[in-house]
């Protein structure tokens, strides 16, 4: 079974904002 | 064929011929007769001329052409020097003058090994080595002053009145010379740019010290012939020299060297330090290994004898994202792709690693396989793994399923 790929835009970024990879 | 390298394409030692290294040379008098005119000599007239030209022309045997100086009284001894630029360094076999006038009674030869800032004894002719040159006459050479000029009373005999001649063998009798090829002293000693020839008495008919009335007859030094016999130093490295663009002579380098005198590696050939060629081992200059991802290397000795003297070189600026003394494994960031060999462009990868699901950008050298934070799985970690699910924290990206 393949797992879907990590989907960023469902992280929560408001309290990690400084680990926020650059889009 | 080339005689830098053998039937099976090996290097091996190679020289360019022997020459009379003066051949067609200037040569700068440092008097010449004829300025002004004498009844034998005027410079002005070429068939009463005796320019230094005429010391390094072609001479046919009964047509031998002369270099004269002036004319001298009895008894006022000049000393006359005769200097010839080779243009290059040389490896000298021999010196010789052949005389139109009574040979000097003495004579000093010099050479410079810096195109003529400086000149070292090279030679002495002399019945009084000594008072003249502070030489002892004919003394014994050992391998502790082989490297010295000698004086000796032969060749200064008066007799030929002309057609004498003086000859000077840079190796003669040097212990040395049997094993040239291991002896840089005399491979030092026989080099030469600049060869200086100083006539510091004259041969005198008669008694010098009584003969001195102003009627007497003067004296003059005449060569027909100064030949400077040698090789091009190539250091065993070419086997011809040429001029370059600039119209300069330069040997015309092999096994990887270059300079005037193949006297270093060419770029990116140094690894292992630049030798002279020899009868045994040409000892050509070698690339470095960078499987093709570097254009620059440094040789480093220590790196040199911990390898037993085979390999010294280190790439430099190592492209295609690879690294190590040969750019041979893949810089932090990227993984070997082992389909593809290491000299290939594109034989590292990068690791890709997913900015939430790894632990870290630097994935295993071998397998590209990135670290994965806990529940995180595939080989740049971007999914989560069976029985885990997305979660909305990029600290924890993937939580176990309840």
């Amino acid at each position: 079974e393949v797992m879907p790929t990590l989907d960023m835009t469902l992280f929560d970024w408001t309290d990690y904002e400084d680990l926020k990879p650059d889009t | 064929p080339d005689p830098c390298y053998d039937e099976n394409s090996l290097p091996r030692r190679c020289v360019p011929e022997f020459v009379n290294a003066a051949f067609g040379k200037e040569v700068q008098a440092s008097s010449t007769c004829g300025r002004p005119s004498t009844r034998q000599c005027d410079a002005s007239d070429p068939k009463r001329a005796h320019p230094p030209s005429y010391l390094t022309d072609l001479n046919n045997a009964g047509n031998m052409t002369c270099w004269r100086s002036e004319s001298f009284p009895r008894h006022s001894p000049q000393n006359v020097s005769l200097t010839l630029s080779l243009g290059k360094k040389f490896e000298v076999t021999y010196v010789s003058l052949q005389f139109c006038s009574p040979r000097p009674e003495s004579v000093a030869i010099y050479k410079s090994m810096d195109y003529g800032k400086t000149w070292v004894p090279y030679q002495f002719y002399s019945s009084q080595c000594r008072r003249l040159y502070g030489k002892p006459s004919r003394a014994s050479v050992t391998k502790q002053n082989e490297q010295e000029a000698l004086c000796t009373d032969g060749y200064t005999d008066l007799y030929p009145l002309t057609g004498g001649l003086i000859a000077f063998s840079t190796l003669d009798g040097r212990p040395s010379a049997q094993d040239f090829d291991n002896s840089p002293v005399l491979q030092d000693w026989v080099t030469a740019t600049d060869i200086r020839v100083v006539f510091s008495r004259p041969h005198l008919q008669g008694n010098r010290d009584t003969d001195v009335s102003e009627d007497a007859p003067g004296y003059f030094y005449s060569v027909g012939e100064f030949q400077v016999g040698g090789r091009c130093k190539c250091n065993g490295h070419a086997s011809r020299c040429g001029k370059d663009k600039e119209g300069r002579l330069v040997c015309d380098c092999k096994h990887n060297t270059e300079g005037p005198e193949c006297d270093r590696c060419k770029a990116f050939h140094y690894d292992r330090p630049w030798q002279r060629a020899n009868a045994r081992e040409a000892n050509e200059c070698l690339a470095c290994t960078c499987n093709l991802h570097a254009r620059r290397c440094r040789f480093n000795m220590e790196l040199y004898k911990l390898s037993g003297r085979k390999s010294g070189g280190v790439c430099l600026n190592c492209r295609h994202n690879t690294a190590g003394r040969h750019c041979h494994y893949c810089k932090e960031g990227f993984y070997r792709d082992v389909s593809r060999p290491i000299t290939d462009r594109r034989a590292c990868k990068a690791c890709d690693c997913h900015p939430v699901g790894a632990a870290g950008k630097t994935c295993n050298q071998t397998t590209g396989q990135c670290p994965c934070k806990d529940g995180v799985t595939g080989l740049t970690c971007n999914r989560c793994a069976k029985g885990y699910q997305q979660s909305r924290s990029p600290i924890a990206p993937c939580i176990k399923i309840p």
